[in-house]
């Protein structure tokens, strides 16, 4: 009988760990279609527009932003040298990179949300390597029912290991 | 106390660490309000 | 003890698959992202960071740093408080103008 416990907690570490080790999965594809799609659709615009945007409107990756309310008053030091910055914010703020940025502009056709479309999805699908299109799918699949609340979290971690 | 620190300026992904700081945030500003809200509260009112 | 460990079996198969797979994934991502042809096009506009938030109640700071800076946050409940700290180059900070 102890054996047998000792093998049930082993497999639920187990599953544990591909639950996580699947989210992570999923952000790598997320990061991967949302950064090629960026590329195609600045290209696409630059060839439209007959050239890149004017320098100062465009931020390169990596970066990150600060978002406050605009009631917020900022005290910010720097040193002479710009290696250092202290803010001192009187109000909440939040902090996000750029991966984040790209995911809230649709750069991620809100596969993450799970309100990607079919159109979306082929095209998604096209961003990554065909091995892994599978996951496209299912990953789609799985946060749209998450979305309509049809996979609760048990559900999940069926599928988790189902998928698995 | 506790402060959270990260690297940034690499190469682009791996967001999750902000999502920490995020909550933190937004979990004090949640708690000074309320305990404003209770040190307003318990001023005992002045008898005329 | 048998269909046990057969169900461990599968388990770690499908562990190691998944690890397989995000070090794929991550060094595909890399060399996306290192690819001069694409590292020209990676960007994004003042317009893109006016989308993300409501312009008329949030402003947007935007921190552009080198590798290795470090960001510290401190306890908010003592302040709200954000230090960067660089050691191979300056930091860039400006907000993303309104319009």
């Amino acid at each position: 009988a102890q054996e047998c416990q000792n093998l049930e907690i082993e497999k639920q570490k187990r599953i544990e760990r591909i639950k996580q080790k699947r989210a992570q999965l999923q952000e790598l594809l997320l990061q991967q279609i949302a950064f090629k799609n960026l590329v195609q659709r600045n290209q696409q615009n630059e060839q439209q527009n007959q050239g890149p945007p004017a320098l100062n409107s465009t931020i390169q990756l990596p970066f990150l932003i600060v978002n406050t309310s605009k009631r917020t008053v900022i005290d910010c030091s720097i040193s002479s040298d710009k290696f250092e910055y202290l803010f001192n914010f009187d109000n909440t703020f939040e902090i996000h990179d750029d991966s984040e940025v790209l995911k809230r502009m649709g750069m991620s056709f809100g596969l993450e949300a799970g309100t990607c479309s079919a159109e979306d999805l082929r095209i998604a699908k096209s961003l990554v390597p065909k091995a892994l299109e599978g996951y496209i799918t299912d990953m789609s699949a799985e946060f749209s029912w998450i979305n309509q609340g049809l996979l609760s979290s048990s559900a999940q971690a069926v599928s988790h290991l189902e998928v698995a | 106390r506790s402060r959270i620190l990260v690297s940034i300026g690499e190469s682009f992904g791996t967001s999750e660490k902000f999502q920490k700081i995020n909550q933190m945030v937004c979990n004090s500003d949640s708690h000074l309000k309320r305990s404003a809200e209770v040190s307003a509260a318990s001023k005992p009112l002045k008898r005329l | 003890r048998h269909p046990r460990g057969a169900e461990l079996g599968e388990l770690q198969a499908a562990e190691r698959q998944l690890d397989d797979l995000i070090q794929t994934c991550m060094v595909q991502l890399r060399l996306l992202t290192e690819d001069p042809a694409n590292q020209h096009a990676a960007y994004v506009t003042c317009q893109d960071l006016r989308s993300i938030v409501d312009p008329s109640e949030q402003m947007v700071m935007v921190v552009k740093a080198p590798p290795e800076t470090q960001l510290q946050v401190s306890d908010p409940a003592e302040a709200f408080q954000v230090s960067v700290r660089s050691t191979q180059g300056p930091i860039d900070v400006f907000l993303c103008p309104e319009d």
